[in-house]
């Protein structure tokens, strides 16, 4: 594509994406300010010399039109701005469909001068005897009468100014006439109400694994697990005896995750594992400086600093995990999946402790002094 | 990096170069342990497949690869589920390397943050990369001095795209010191008291920085994905995913 002209496998004159050499395709729109055009494919370069909906999004341009539609000088100017910055890619040819030159002219004629006022520039490329005459040959693209001016991510004022829907209910006045800051609740707006901090979120959000109201209540009651069994992160139920076992039962994995810990209630760091969803401490009988290393290398930690073997104080009923006899073969397994119950008690009455050190992370090396 | 100078060899030893045939250089990355990188999401539009991918590590000039720099293969690609090209929200993803790095001087990892943990506004911090610096790319790693900013007032510059959450933006309002296309993927650091630099940002978005619409550059926020991050290590160490 150096030469801007295309290979023959873009079927002659499909537009060329000169980054890497390859055709450019129909993709779907993505820009945020346009999610509301009447059509869902783009293609690039566009008209105003983007390469990239990335490059589009934060173009000068991209900017421009949504501060000018503002003003309210043309009712079809964003439709106008849309057609340029993310052009409608027709599937067949995958090829760009232009605005109508009459949509191009209107626009320019409307809101040149409001540009002008602020001393600013019609963008350059938007030269209108490019873009094709509505009935001839060539089919272009004018808007239809009742076209939303606001994309779905913008708040439309009661005076037609589109302002960012993050703005809408900020308590600031973002629409001249206040209407931005009107029916704040989030029922009125389609949305869902954290009971705690009132923030308003998507219904699809809740219960999707993903906490997002402040104290975490759209991820709770989202699923009714049984007696016997415990709620993964993404809510499916799994059995309590599968949690923590080193092989994965949630689709999300999360039943392994944070099986192992370093309690630092004692002088010295006792291992804990989590099994079935109870805490367990860790028989010596059998442990290696291997698996000392495999839980500081699984916390995340650097290697193991210190192994002890702490005296079982007589306190309460400690429950116990050991050792699995054949450990050595369950290569690649996290710490949980080399442990098992048993139906007996630790022999040494004594359970493992461990001090990790830090994963030696940044840090430059020493700039080299030299004699002057 | 726009208003940035050339770096040290071996002053970043974190920054690795993200590079696919025939470009060479696409985004650059952080190391964040000896077979672990973090990039931006945004990065594998229309190339997701680890296979295309290498990581170049402990490479000042990207036209003279030294002795101490290190190539390795991409094993996985893991793009955040809730990545969003609309928005670029949730713009991370963690890389596996094929095998493990050597640590030297020129190659070694950069700290996480702890979850949450975000220096106060106005912190100074450093951000590195081979994009744009405004006339050319440049084949040496720039760094450039930045401030942090808080949202709101990012928000303020950016009057048409939504800062969330998961954004950390550090600039100037005037842009004088940026991030720039060719930087994606790059680390936001800051130094700790204890010496050591900490990772807060992955270069992701801002204006198009060598034209006239400036402000500050945005970043992924690592604090808010750093048990996401320690999460998919885990699954992928131990084959849970």
């Amino acid at each position: 594509c150096t030469s801007n002209s295309c290979p023959t496998g873009c079927q002659g004159n499909a537009p060329c994406d000169g980054h890497n050499a390859t055709c450019s395709r129909c993709e779907p729109i993505s820009l945020e300010l346009c999610l509301n055009m009447p059509y869902n494919n783009t293609i690039f370069p566009n008209f105003l010399g983007h390469r990239s909906q990335r490059e589009s999004s934060v173009s000068w341009e991209a900017n421009l039109f949504p501060a000018l539609v503002q003003t309210s000088c043309y009712r079809y100017l964003m439709f106008f701005a849309c057609t340029l910055l993310v052009p409608k890619c027709d599937p067949l040819t995958n090829q760009r469909v232009p605005p109508c030159r009459s949509l191009c002219r209107s626009s320019k004629e409307r809101c040149e001068s409001v540009l002008g006022i602020v001393g600013l520039p019609w963008p350059e490329d938007t030269d209108c005897a490019q873009f094709p005459e509505d009935g001839g040959d060539t089919s272009c693209l004018l808007p239809d009468p009742d076209v939303d001016e606001c994309s779905p991510s913008h708040f439309t004022c009661r005076s037609g100014r589109c302002v960012l829907a993050t703005k809408r209910c900020d308590s600031h006045m973002d629409c001249e006439d206040d209407s931005d800051e009107e029916n704040c609740g989030c029922v009125e707006r389609g949305l869902w109400e954290c009971p705690g901090d009132k923030a308003c979120i998507t219904h699809s959000m809740i219960c999707d694994g993903f906490p997002d109201c402040s104290l975490k209540e759209d991820e709770s009651n989202c699923s009714v697990c049984n007696d016997n069994e415990l709620e993964c992160n993404n809510h499916e139920c799994v059995h309590r005896t599968l949690w923590c076992d080193g092989k994965k039962h949630c689709s999300d994995s999360s039943d392994e995750w944070d099986c192992v810990s370093l309690s630092n209630s004692s002088s010295s760091s006792s291992l804990s594992v989590s099994r079935s969803g109870g805490e367990y401490q860790v028989c010596v009988d059998g442990w290696t400086p291997q698996l000392s290393e495999l839980t500081c290398t699984q916390l995340g930690l650097g290697l193991p600093a210190s192994i002890k073997e702490v005296e079982e104080s007589g306190v309460g009923r400690r429950r116990w995990l050991h050792v699995h006899q054949e450990w050595h073969q369950r290569n690649g397994s996290a710490l949980q999946g080399v442990l098992e119950k048993r139906s007996h008690a630790c022999a040494s009455r004594k359970h493992v402790a461990l001090e990790c050190g830090s994963e030696d992370c940044g840090r430059r090396p020493a700039v080299r002094l030299v004699k002057r | 990096i726009l208003g940035g100078r050339v770096s040290r060899p071996g002053r970043w030893p974190w920054q690795c170069s993200l590079q696919s045939e025939p470009s060479g250089h696409i985004c650059g990355c952080v190391l964040i342990g000896k077979k672990w990188a973090l990039t931006v999401a945004h990065c594998f539009e229309g190339r997701e497949s680890a296979d295309v991918w290498k990581v170049v590590l402990g490479i000042n000039n990207l036209d003279h690869p030294s002795e101490h720099t290190q190539t390795r293969g991409v094993a996985s690609v893991t793009l955040h589920q809730r990545y969003s090209r609309a928005v670029v929200d949730y713009d991370i993803s963690v890389l596996e390397l094929d095998r493990e790095v050597e640590i030297t001087s020129y190659v070694r990892p950069v700290c996480l943050p702890r979850p949450g943990q975000l220096p106060m506004p106005d912190t100074y911090c450093y951000i590195t990369g081979w994009g744009h610096v405004g006339n050319r790319m440049p084949y040496k790693l720039q760094e450039g001095e930045v401030r942090l900013i808080s949202l709101a007032q990012c928000q303020s510059y950016f009057d048409m795209k939504t800062i969330t959450s998961r954004m950390v933006c550090a600039g100037y309002e005037s842009g004088t010191v940026d991030s720039c296309m060719g930087d994606s993927g790059g680390p936001l650091v800051c130094r700790e008291g204890d010496g050591r630099w900490r990772l807060y940002g992955l270069t992701s978005w801002g204006s198009v920085c060598f034209s006239k619409v400036l402000g500050p550059g945005v970043y992924a926020n690592v604090t808010h994905f750093t048990s996401w991050i320690q999460q998919q290590i885990y699954l992928r160490t131990y084959n849970l995913d």
